[in-house]
Parts: C-alpha cells; structure tokens; sequence
C-alpha cells in the first residue's frame, strides 16, 4: 500500500519496529485466493533465510512451481478437494488448480500484510508512491481457499490445519460467513486450534454494513477487523448543463470525453427493463445511450459492471449513483469508460435534474489522486456492525484500520476491475472491503509479534485495541460514521482505529489463554461434547464453580440488559447491575495506573474498583471489577462510554458498549 | 432427493478411540465404513480439529453421528470474501 504506512505512521517511525533476526522470522499465512508470485511485493531482496521453525512446502501445480516460492514468499499451499467434492471438477481452462491468483484478492490481501517495498507503484498512476506491506521483513505463506465457486469450510479447515503444522505465526483470513455458533463455524473452531499454538488470527468483520448485528466472525479468539478511509481521494467531478457541480470520485484512466457537454440520460428511461435503472447486462436501448452520459444506480450486479454495460451500449461515459443502502460513502473503480461514482444526496439532486431538464447535459472531470482529506478515518458504510449476534458480551468488531480504496498487489491474469472484457493488466490494484483492513492488523499484528516474541495472541490483540483511537488527533472530536454523517460509536469502530506505533508500548494488556477460553465456553452453556468439537479435548466445567461471560478477559466491555418490556435477566422495568472482572498485566515499566470513566448518560452508573493500580515489576497482574447499574430503558437503546487506565505516560482505553434488547 | 449426498465435516473425540486402531485416521476410516461402504474422506484433520470431511446422504449423516466417539457431523458451509 502507498498510502497507509505514513497514514498509521510506521515510516516515521520505523526505529520501534526492529529489523531484527526475530521481525525477519514472523510467518504470516494467508487463506485466499492464492497468490501471482511474480508481484514486485513478493520480492525477497535482503532477507535471509527462510525461518528454522517453517515446515511449510511451496506446492506445485498448474501455473505454479516450487521455484516460485523465494525468502519472501516462504509456503504456498492450495484445497480444492471440498469444493471439487461439491461442484466438481474446477475448470483449469479458467482458473489454476494452484496456489496461483487468478483472481487478485490474495495478492492484494498477501501484499498489504507483508509485501515487500515497491519504489513507484500506482494504479493507472492514481495513488503513486513507495507501496509497502504493513510488516515488510515478515515471510508470506499463501494458502488458497477461494475458487470462482466459493469458499468451503472444508477446504478452509484443512488450510488452517496445515497453517498451523506448517508453523505461521499469525493468520489473516478476509473472508466470513453467517453467524452459526462457535462450535459449528470452521473458521472459529480452527482459530481455536490456532490460538492454542500462539498464532494470531484476524479476520474481516464484513461489508454487511450499516446493518446492526451484522458483523461475522465473532469469537472472541479471533481478532475481528473493520473498515475505515484514509486521508485520501480520487475526486471526480459532475458538472451539469445548468451550471451545477457534484462531486464524485473515479479511477478511470483513457480516453477523455469530449471537452463539450453531453446529452444526459437516466438509464430507467434508456431501457424497456424493469431494473432498467441498475445497468444490467443487456438491458440498455443502445439507441438511447449512444453517444450520451448515462445516469445507472447501484444494486444487484457489480459496480464496474455497470460501467461495461453502458461501454456495451454505446454511451460516451457513466455516473453511478448510491441509493439509501450506501448512503454517502464513495467507492472508487478503474471503469472501462469515463465514469464517477456519486453518493445518494447528489444523485437524488441528478435525477430531478435529468427529469426537470428537456435537455439534460454533463460531462466529467477527473482530478487524479488527493491526499490530506479530512476528517479521516472514517467509518465505512459497509463495515459491518454490531452488536455481536452470538455473545452480546463480547464486543465486536474490536478494531478498524484503512479498507477504502487500498492500493496493494494484483494478478496478472485479469485487468482491475475483474471482468473479462477488460484487458488491461496492473501490477497493483485499488480495491475496498474489510478483507483489506483485516490483513493491515495482520501485517501490524506480525510487526508486534517481531517486537514482543513473547507475547500470546490476546496480549497482541489487546496491546492493538487498548491503544487505538476514537477522536481525531488533530481535534474535532469523534470519528466519524460516514454511513450516518454522526460520530460512530463502539458497535461501529470496536476499540477505534488502529496506531500501532502506540500498540507497541501499551503498558498493560488483558492477556487470555486456553482456560480463559474453556471457562467461558463453560459459561456459554457449552456441552461437553461441544467444548471436544470447539477445542478438541475432553473438559468438564466445574460444576461447583460459576462461569459468566462477563469474566473473560476481554479489551472491551458490552453490556446488554433486558429492556423495559421485560425479558430474562434485565429485571424489566426496574434497575439492573451487572459485574465484571478484568485482570491487567504489566508489560512496562513499574508504575501507578488510575482510571477515569466517561459515561454520558447520567442515570448509567458505572463503578471501578479499585480506582488505582500499581504495578512494580513486569507481567505483574492486577485486577478490578467494573460494576455497570442502569435503570431499564427502552428496547434498542444504546449507551456508550469509555474506561481507561493511565499512569500518565501510557493510556489503556476500553469502550463500553451497553445496550438494551 | 434421500439419497443426495452433501458433503459434512464430522469431529471425532480423539480419546475415545478403541484400541486395536494403529492411527486415528484408521479410526475415523473405520467409522465412515460403518455407514456407507462407498464414501471417501475428503480431508482427515490433526490439527484444526480431529475428526474428517466426507460426502454423506443425510441418513448417513445421521447413523454417523450416533455412532461411538463421534462428537457432531456438521454440514459443510460456504463461505465468501469480504
């Protein structure tokens, strides 16, 4: 990536991030769609060899050998048995039965965690710049689980199984599925195993935002990653016949428009389809688009489809809308054809223009690459949210980090938007999503695990939460929600948006392990027949002793009471309260922490005790309880707050997230 | 139809095994036979978790599922990317 390395101020500080033998031997795995070996970010100038602890292969097959794999790209690995089991046989004339990419998401996804320094890296020569990964003398292994058809639990499972003989150190998956119990989804009982063996994993929390309680991957052994901008844009701007302009962005790049305006039409007036107005496949009138800038809205098919749609049928060029599910957030493609992407306000304010005007005209005008936008981050419209559907306790997503419009890796097998009629070929991509956030923690997470090779999983992904940011460090408050235009709140950002230079020196951290898990497990209710399938052994919860949720360890605190219509546990329509205990462990100095609460809701108590902490020694562990009182509210009420510990040097933040249902 | 196969993920309690079974792979072999002589492994897991991935009608699956020293057979799911 070009951009986020100063964004999350690595290069200014890269003295913290030793270059050391222990950063160099970090393995980070990646299950996806495989990788394009001969990308420059998988280049292996200056690293030594490959760490002793691999045992790893770098696996043949079509379009891939052994000789691909280098000091960089360490392991490369592909399953394809549970797919091929289910939808037969893969189709080698279209994709490769490999850890090859066909596809650019890997690439993209492997690059952003660990990819090596590209000088003058671009796309199309938007985004210029010095692209990096975020951990750059980690070692990449690639295991590739994504095919046209999907991704299986099965073949996932089994990469994850090899990941963890094979020795990685952290996993980085952005990929999810629905919300099944822990138990029952691969990807949790596999980060399970994981965890136990020291391996990190994150995942992409989803892009099923603004939706409450859609975040996905939700175990509190995963680190779950959300999606927020950088201080970047491509602007491209809409000017009408009557004067007026909008703006949009864009990443196209060729051929300009005509330096005149263009007849402008509404795509539901240009085709005899119902959905006329989305730009299906086929669906436009080519005797009504020609020549002319075509208005499509988003829905149903791919954005950059619609722009091949509209090249199809003859139109000069595209402006593609959001509609309410995407509110103001603004995506950009690299379209075939001259086209920019507006938010809902602007089309809304297109469209009463194209049906007032007897003679609508516009054309568009790019404005290239923008940096220093401001306010950012900004929570993206699409990360997913929550609350967390499976434990209400455990608050999730944990963290954001960049996701709009990343620029990393690509395959060379297809152009940048993907499709088959573009024949262009990039070595690098900008594409958005939360699997491009999730693999900057990993890669950060990798940077963390050089620094501290001691450090378990939960003690990393702690060191990362407990320092991110909620505010904006120039000022102007909270961050941002751009799918409300309101500042976010935990459900949105988790513990905030990532700063690793901060997560390196943390001063405490919530640390967990096995039987921190089991116990909670034991307070889910879990049988022991389902703790063996989560954890693979047999654990009978002690029957003398009593498990709460509300005891696991965790960074960040959720609270959820029944709400005044009643309901179990919540004591409807009088006052409830809550405890839970927290132990932090001194990876610092000697020092006395106190802590300060900020609750805006006056009638929401929220009591810590003790107040003060103080630590003497390293990996001294201290704990507190935090008992949360509130009268009963109506169902779906919020509030949030926020908990930290400091001892004036270091800040030890945890939201708090307290809702009623 | 009854007889379409899906494909399942079963977790076996890897401390249940009967002696006489060199390896649990054989184990697992053992079981899958116990319910239908045609099926295969798809994948046998050491790591992630213990058990196999097998393709299985659902009475299979269900006759499976109550034999000793399996812990859950779990349809296969699908995932995508984000």
């Amino acid at each position: 990536t070009t951009r986020t390395p100063s964004f999350l101020g690595l290069d200014k500080n890269a003295e913290f991030f030793p270059e050391s033998d222990v950063a160099t031997d970090v393995i980070v795995g990646v299950l996806d769609t495989g990788v394009w070996p001969e990308s420059k970010s998988f280049d292996d100038n200056g690293l030594g060899p490959v760490p002793s602890s691999w045992k790893g292969v770098c696996q043949t097959g079509k379009n891939f050998k052994a000789s691909d794999c280098n000091r960089k790209l360490i392991g490369a690995r592909y399953f394809c048995s549970g797919y091929e089991a289910t939808l037969g046989p893969i189709d080698e004339s279209k994709e490769s039965k490999s850890p090859r990419d066909d596809d650019g998401h890997g690439t993209h996804t492997a690059s952003t965690a660990a990819g090596s320094v590209v000088a003058g890296a671009n796309l199309l020569g938007y985004a210029p710049g010095s692209a990096r990964g975020m951990a750059t003398r980690a070692r990449l292994a690639v295991y590739k689980v994504c095919w046209m058809g999907g991704c299986f639990s099965t073949d996932i499972l089994a990469a994850m199984d090899k990941a963890i003989e094979d020795n990685v150190n952290v996993l980085s998956l952005s990929l999810g599925g629905g919300t099944s119990d822990y138990y029952r989804d691969s990807i949790a009982t596999g980060a399970f195993a994981a965890m136990e063996k020291g391996i990190l994993v994150s995942c992409s929390a989803g892009n099923a935002g603004p939706n409450q309680y859609s975040v996905s991957n939700l175990a509190p052994w995963i680190t779950t990653v959300g999606a927020g901008t950088l201080d970047r844009d491509f602007p491209a701007f809409v000017s009408l016949g009557n004067g007026k302009n909008f703006s949009g962005v864009s990443l196209f790049k060729g051929e300009a428009l005509p330096n005149k305006m263009l007849p402008f039409v509404y795509a539901g007036n240009a085709s005899n389809a119902t959905n006329g107005n989305l730009c299906l496949m086929g669906t436009l009138d080519p005797e009504k688009v020609k020549g002319k800038l075509v208005l499509c809205e988003r829905g149903i098919n791919a954005r950059v489809q619609k722009g091949s749609e509209v090249k199809a049928a003859g139109g000069a060029g595209m402006v593609l809308t959001n509609t309410a599910t995407n509110g103001e957030e603004l995506v950009a493609d690299a379209h075939l054809l001259p086209a920019t992407a507006v938010g809902k306000k602007t089309g809304d304010e297109l469209k009463t223009y194209l049906f007032s005007d007897s003679n609508p005209t516009a054309t568009i005008l790019f404005e290239g690459t923008k940096v220093g936008i401001e306010p950012s981050p900004v929570v993206a419209a699409f990360s997913s949210r929550g609350p967390n559907s499976i434990t209400p306790e455990i608050l999730k997503p944990d963290i954001i980090a960049p996701g709009v419009n990343i620029i990393a890796g690509w395959t060379g097998a297809v152009g940048p938007t993907g499709l088959s009629d573009d024949p262009r070929r990039v070595a690098f991509n900008i594409i958005s999503g939360t699997s491009m956030s999730c693999p900057h923690v990993s890669g950060l997470a990798a940077l963390l695990k050089g620094a501290h090779p001691d450090w378990s999983p939960a003690a990393i992904r702690s060191a990362l939460m407990t320092t991110a940011y909620t505010a904006y460090k120039s000022g102007g408050g909270a961050l941002v929600d751009v799918a409300t235009g309101k500042p976010s709140n935990p459900f949105d950002h988790g513990s905030g948006h990532v700063d690793p230079v901060s997560a390196l020196t943390p001063g405490l951290v919530y640390d967990m392990n096995v039987v921190d898990y089991l116990n909670f497990l034991c307070a889910l209710g879990y049988t022991p027949s389902q703790i063996n399938t989560l954890a693979r052994r047999n654990f009978t919860c002690d029957s003398t002793k009593k498990f709460s949720v509300t005891d696991l360890n965790y960074p960040s605190f959720a609270v959820s009471f029944a709400s005044q219509m009643g309901g179990a546990g919540g004591g409807g329509g009088s006052s409830s309260s809550v405890k839970y205990t927290r132990t932090l462990t001194n990876v610092g100095e000697a020092g006395t922490y106190k802590v300060s609460v900020n609750v805006p809701n006056s009638s929401v108590k929220i009591l810590v005790e003790p107040q003060t902490l103080s630590f003497s020694q390293a990996n001294e562990k201290k704990s507190y309880t935090v008992t949360f009182s509130a009268p009963a509210m109506a169902a779906d009420t919020n509030v949030f707050g926020r908990i930290e510990w400091s001892d004036g040097k270091h800040t030890v933040g945890s939201p708090v997230a307290i809702s009623w249902s | 139809g009854s007889g379409a196969k899906q494909t399942y993920i079963v977790h076996m309690a890897k401390s249940e095994m009967p002696a006489g079974f060199e390896d649990h792979s054989h184990w697992y072999d053992a079981s899958l036979k116990s319910v239908s002589e045609s099926a295969e492994m798809i994948y046998v897991y050491r790591n992630a978790v213990h058990g196999f991935s097998a393709r299985l009608t659902a009475e299979e699956a269900e006759s499976l599922g109550n034999q000793p020293g399996i812990l859950s057979v779990l349809p296969e799911m699908k995932y995508e990317l984000h």
